[in-house]
């Protein structure tokens, strides 16, 4: 994108295909160049520079949802992960879990994905990592069985935190989604304010596929915000905007990175400058 | 059984009786549409679409079909001779060590898909042995032995040692304990990353593959080629084992990474178990990236 120049047609298509290639999707880029192109008309703009500027408040627009979670939270304050496989849930919980024990909070980690290999090991040396307690059982267990012996220890022992890990679980899968929906009634059952915080974390290498996971997931159970991880890759993680806008939802942390300092707070403006950075 | 955007793809016919420049352009701009929602590579689209327009505007209706549906078949035609091209099936002599190296980014299904193919080769006669190369995940060596426990197909592993080291020595403990497949699990890595992307070389030089099966993800985005194309440029790809299709995402990065780098693809995962492996059918695959 040739930033001195005056915008042609040319200009815009570039823009649209960037939109595109960042998987932003091919409906949200054309309505995308269509608002920027009425801006670009409205306000008189006329070179390349300023029309870019114009595009990525547009985009960041998009990403901007004010949303205030709870000010009282009932112990333990629980937040429940949740996912399609391989997108980095029981990762995200340690360095989620990392971020709740610097603020000095105590925490306990529920191991509630057991179905998967090594799934528990998993999670429990991301425990010791940050000094957690420690909540599991043999694989095959029932996860909802998990679900209440976390929720009994953390109050037993009084925790600020849980944190619920759950098995990857692709969301046209039937049996898996009601396992979902059996999770949050133990929980209520235990805790009727519970869970605190489901957050559905998504992979930033994803394509469109992402929109038909959130509705699937939103559709069992509230989902209150998104994770994208993955974006230290070169994916631009594009169909988060996609997603924002649709369900109202905002992002709430991306993951840079497999270490347990690689967390960051969602920022839109960031978010849209290192898509095009 | 067509998508809503297949249905409109033949409704920008209606009425017509034949194919023209005009009623083309309109249904091409659908098909377009489907292929990107399908995720496949918005250059490979742009191709695919031109070559499309092209033949369809050359042929003549069968007087059987309405042009809407003529037009339809062609565009599957094409896919369809697009990954044609693409499927190869990968087999090994019963008595020599073959070699396979997996790669991939993280959480793509490596390690899964290390132990379906270990599976898969044991049930047409082979002996295989699972190696554990990635010293990076958390409990990764615990998840690859377990799996290798429930199969009963035995897993190499040595704790505490770098990942070529580990590779060196399995290769020489599967050449003298007779196993004909030895498959390597690898971490999941950025192609961006240039120490990981060393070790991978590093390991690909230590064992000297016969094939390098780049894992990916059926739901990956228009970053599958750039990420292909890195992986194949450092250490030569042979096939492509295309994880999770058992879910809805459409695949397109398959179709991208074949077109571009000419990798075939070789598998796919179609769930968690060790026996959801399938071999690749392109006429299924092209009507399902048409939706
Ligand atoms: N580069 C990078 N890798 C990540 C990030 N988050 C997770 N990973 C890696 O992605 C892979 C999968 O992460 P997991 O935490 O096991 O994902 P999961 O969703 O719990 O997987 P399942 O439980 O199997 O569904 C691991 O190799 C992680 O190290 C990230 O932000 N950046
Ligand atoms: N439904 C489904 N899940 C799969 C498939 N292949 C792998 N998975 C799941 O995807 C998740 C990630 O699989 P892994 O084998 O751990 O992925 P990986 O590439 O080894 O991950 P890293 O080593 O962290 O890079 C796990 O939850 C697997 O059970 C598949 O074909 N279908
Ligand atoms: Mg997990
Ligand atoms: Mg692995």
């Amino acid at each position: 994108v040739e930033h001195d120049k005056l915008i042609s047609e040319e200009f815009y298509e570039s823009l649209e295909d960037a939109l595109i290639t960042a998987d932003v999707g091919a409906d949200l880029s054309e309505e995308t160049i269509a608002q920027l192109r009425r801006e670009v008309e409205i306000d008189g703009i006329t070179t390349c520079k300023e029309a870019y500027a114009y595009m990525k408040r547009i985009l960041a627009h998009h990403l901007l949802i004010v949303s205030d979670p709870d000010d009282f939270p009932p112990k333990p304050w629980t937040l429940l992960v949740i996912g399609v496989n391989g997108v980095g849930k029981t990762t995200t919980i340690g360095k989620v879990a990392k971020e709740y024990r610097d603020l000095g909070r105590s925490v306990i980690l529920a191991a509630a994905d057991t179905f998967r290999a090594g799934a528990t090991e998993q999670l429990r040396i991301w425990s010791d990592r940050t000094g957690c307690d420690f909540v599991g059982q043999h694989e095959g267990a029932d996860a909802a069985s998990v679900v209440f012996d976390g929720m009994e220890a953390a109050k037993g022992r009084g925790h600020d935190v849980m944190i619920i890990d759950t098995a990857g679980r692709l969301h046209n899968k039937k049996n898996l989604m009601t396992e979902l929906d059996k999770i949050v009634r133990v929980l209520k059952k235990a805790n009727p304010w519970t869970p605190n915080e489901v957050l559905l974390v998504l992979d930033g290498t994803t394509g469109q596929n992402a929109i038909a996971q959130a509705e699937a997931f939103n559709d069992i159970i509230k989902i209150t915000g998104f994770v994208v991880t993955k974006l230290d890759g070169t994916a631009k993680g594009g169909v988060a905007i996609n997603l924002t806008k649709r369900f109202g939802i905002p992002v709430r942390k991306i993951g840079v990175g497999e270490g347990i300092d690689d967390l960051q707070d969602f920022d839109p403006v960031q978010y849209v400058e290192a898509m095009f950075g | 059984e067509l998508s809503t955007r297949l249905e409109s793809v033949i409704n920008k016919f209606r009425g017509q009786s034949k194919i023209t420049e005009e009623n083309i352009s309109e249904a091409m701009r659908e098909v377009k549409r489907a292929l990107l929602e399908a995720d496949v590579n918005f250059k490979v689209v742009k191709e695919f679409t031109k070559s499309v327009q092209e033949k369809a505007l050359g042929e003549d209706v069968l007087s059987s079909v309405t042009p809407g549906q003529f037009f339809i078949k062609i565009v599957h035609d094409e896919l369809v001779k697009l990954m044609g091209g693409a499927q190869r099936k990968v087999e090994f002599e019963i008595n020599r060590t073959n070699v396979i190296l997996m790669a991939g980014l993280q959480g793509s299904g490596k390690t899964t898909a290390t132990s379906k193919l270990a599976l898969h080769y044991r049930k047409k006669g082979h002996r295989p042995l699972m190696v554990a190369c990635d010293v990076h995940r958390p409990a990764a060596i615990d998840q690859l032995e377990s799996l290798g426990k429930s199969l009963d197909i035995p897993v190499f592993s040595e704790r505490g040692k770098g990942a070529v080291e580990i590779a060196k020595n399995g290769l020489v403990y599967a050449k003298r304990e007779g196993y004909s497949l030895v498959i390597f699990d690898t971490a999941g890595r950025l192609h961006i990353d240039e120490e990981m992307m060393a070790e991978l070389r590093d390991v690909y030089s230590a064992v000297n593959p016969d094939e390098v099966f780049f894992v990916a993800d059926a739901m990956t985005g228009q970053e599958a080629v750039n990420v292909a194309a890195e992986f194949t440029k450092q250490v030569n790809c042979t096939g492509v084992i295309l994880s999770k299709l058992d879910g809805d995402a459409r695949g397109g990065a398959a179709l991208s990474i074949n077109k571009v780098l000419g990798v075939p693809l070789c598998f796919v995962g179609v769930g968690e178990k060790p026996d959801a492996l399938e071999p690749f059918y392109p006429d299924r695959y092209a009507s399902r990236i048409l939706g």
